[in-house]
């Protein structure tokens, strides 16, 4: 879900140790990393290493299907063309219902296909769902190895906050680190009263840096970037002057790392 | 405002 407010197609990689997805958005201003290692799976299974190009905008929308307590089950099939997800819920209190349908297509302007419910008191929770696979062109290349010259590392949440809040002000950030300060300041206010520097230095920061960095960002993609916010409880920001922002969430067997190209000049 | 960098820009072929 986190993904798909940034690119509408992807390419997951799949291999013996985990699922790789790694895609540009449509403006090719961002870039976003996941991979889930096989560990982080109740279980996992891939006899063959196989793309799975997928419409992330319909898997979001198949997701929503699915409950907390539901266990998803991933399966594609050798040379098929869909991917299938299940979900099962183990608790029979929340079992009443079957869905079934096949879709197939990746036409957006499409409705979203009719489903079939059944109902019945006995039978489990079961979701079956077909989503048609596509060949994309991945980034097979992985990003390069980058010694950057800050890192700060603050509470997710308190991220979150801070680029949502100064979305409502302006469109774009500058982000400064020195020594003991990282300092996320809007620039373009809406008016004088609104026009000073929101420091931010919330509770749980860690800074360290080599290097001073300033560096100006679309607030756009930072608030789509903290969407993953609710995936881990601390966010990492890396920084060297004139390369793109890595905004990395990491968690148990896996992470997402979303990278933003800065502005030029000022 | 500034101009916006494209991301594939600072990729290097690996």
């Amino acid at each position: 879900k986190s993904c798909s407010i940034l690119v509408t197609d992807a390419n997951f990689e799949c291999n013996e140790e985990n699922i790789m997805l790694q895609a540009m958005d449509n403006s090719h201003i961002a870039l976003v990393s996941v991979e889930i290692g096989a560990p982080g799976f109740t279980s996992y299974r891939c006899d063959r290493t196989m793309p799975l190009g997928v419409d992330l905008t319909s898997l979001t929308k198949v997701l929503r299907c699915a409950k907390d307590e539901n266990i998803c089950t991933l399966k594609a099939a050798d040379e098929a063309d869909v991917l299938n997800l299940v979900y099962d819920a183990k608790s029979a209190f929340f079992s009443p219902f079957f869905f079934a349908f096949m879709w197939h297509g990746r036409d957006a302007s499409s409705p979203f296909p009719p489903f079939f419910l059944l109902c019945s008191a006995l039978l489990p929770l079961f979701i079956h769902l077909n989503i048609s696979l596509s060949s994309q062109t991945p980034i097979t290349s992985s990003w390069p190895e980058t010694k950057y010259d800050t890192r700060v590392t603050l509470p997710s949440a308190e991220f979150t906050r801070i680029v949502r809040d100064l979305s409502q002000l302006g469109e774009h950030v500058r982000i400064e680190v020195s020594k003991e300060v990282v300092r996320i300041s809007k620039l373009k206010a809406k008016s004088s009263a609104e026009d000073e520097d929101n420091d931010s230095i919330p509770t749980g920061v860690v800074i360290e840096m080599n290097q001073h960095v300033s560096l100006t960002f679309s607030l756009k993609y930072l608030v789509n970037f903290s969407k993953s916010g609710s995936l881990s409880g601390e966010v990492q920001l890396l920084m060297s002057n004139d390369v793109p922002l890595l905004v990395a969430y990491d968690f148990t067997q896996g992470y997402i790392r979303c990278y933003l190209a800065p502005k030029i000049g000022d | 405002p500034a101009p916006q960098s494209n991301i594939s820009s600072y990729f290097k072929s690996t």
